[in-house]
């Protein structure tokens, strides 16, 4: 009679689950089941990217899971990036003088 | 400059959140909106310009793989205005033809400038003559949900600078929006309110703050300053200074 079972509460969502929710949420499908796990996978690395962003972050923005979740740093950049001007933006002399309408 | 301004709150200025789909055309739907808006604040018309003509007419004929804003303002240029959203619609493809031809402008520019990189200096002519454009890195917005980002050269390099958005405010938080002070109630903590810039995304509405995010103003966050540029609308001999509601 001493051990008695406790209520644990709610227990926290596991991984595949947050992931499933995902998918059903951003309407999400895989083609194969290999491709399911690289993108449970860098779903994971995102989840844990943004958390540490939330942790780091000064101001009072909050991270985590968006509609860009199963993507790499790299596939995001390419797909929703300005492709052309991705770290090889034009050095672009600043003209000195008036930003007023009268200059030429 | 004064403490707040959101150019949303002006009718018919800012038009409706854009979703890019799978084309690489941020730098067209941020011009795009820059000229909706300078429009709608000098001539006192609301438009909705057409995003695809700036894709088709380009002059590199490849608007889905990337673009610089200032090609968007040189094609309207060459084309002496744009045709409207309603008459050119967005596709999400680069069409075979530009068909610039086929249809009456509803807006033109006179010209396009870039600003000063001193954020001060954006503010005051955000405020007084209308939203304009920059290019920032978008590292930080992958995981984004809400919030002012507060970013430092380490976390979001103000030099590797890869999406056009649309500036379209600023403002600052009230002390009790910051997470630290919420969230450690132990410590001391700072009372202080935060300085953001409101930007307009092109990823749709349902991304972010309704399509929208904010960025923290006064140190260069994910080098907002780096190409703060503009199309000028309306006859440059008429000074017409505007007031951000």
């Amino acid at each position: 009679d001493s051990f008695r079972v406790q209520d644990p509460g709610p227990r926290p969502l596991e991984l595949r689950e947050v992931f499933t929710l995902f998918q059903i949420q951003y309407n999400r499908s895989y083609s194969n089941p290999a491709e399911h796990a690289r993108r449970l996978d860098i779903f994971a690395r995102n989840l844990a990217q943004a958390q540490r962003l939330q942790e780091e972050d000064l101001g009072t923005a909050n991270f985590g899971v968006t509609p860009f979740s199963d993507l790499t740093e790299e596939e995001f950049g390419q797909l929703y990036g300005n492709q052309r001007a991705d770290g090889k933006a034009p050095s672009v002399d600043r003209e000195t003088g008036s930003d007023e309408w009268e200059g030429s | 400059v004064p403490s707040t301004c959101d150019w949303r709150k002006a009718p018919g200025v800012i038009s409706s959140v854009k979703y890019q789909e799978n084309c690489l055309c941020c730098w067209a739907m941020a011009a795009a909106g820059n000229i909706e808006a300078q429009w709608a604040i000098k001539h006192k018309e609301s438009v909705e310009v057409s995003v695809q003509e700036l894709l088709d007419c380009g002059r590199c004929g490849d608007g889905c793989r990337g673009g610089y804003v200032w090609d968007a303002y040189i094609t309207v240029l060459n084309n002496s205005g744009l045709a409207s959203e309603k008459n050119y619609p967005f596709q999400g493809v680069v069409g075979k033809k530009c068909q610039a031809k086929k249809y009456k402008k509803v807006a033109w520019i006179q010209d396009f400038i870039m600003l000063s990189d001193n954020e001060q200096k954006i503010a005051w002519y955000l405020a007084t003559e209308g939203p304009i454009t920059v290019t920032i890195n978008m590292k930080l917005l992958q995981q984004y949900k809400n919030g002012v980002i507060r970013a430092t050269p380490t976390t979001c390099d103000p030099q590797h600078v890869n999406h056009v958005v649309l500036l379209v405010g600023f403002g600052k938080t009230k002390s009790v929006e910051r997470r630290r002070a919420k969230a450690v109630s132990s410590q001391s903590h700072s009372r202080q309110s935060t300085q953001y810039w409101i930007l307009k995304n092109s990823w749709g509405a349902n991304w972010g703050e309704e399509g929208y995010f904010r960025l923290h103003r006064g140190s260069n966050a994910c080098g907002i300053t780096k190409y703060p540029i503009t199309a000028r609308v309306g006859k440059p001999d008429k000074k017409q200074r505007v007031s951000c509601p």
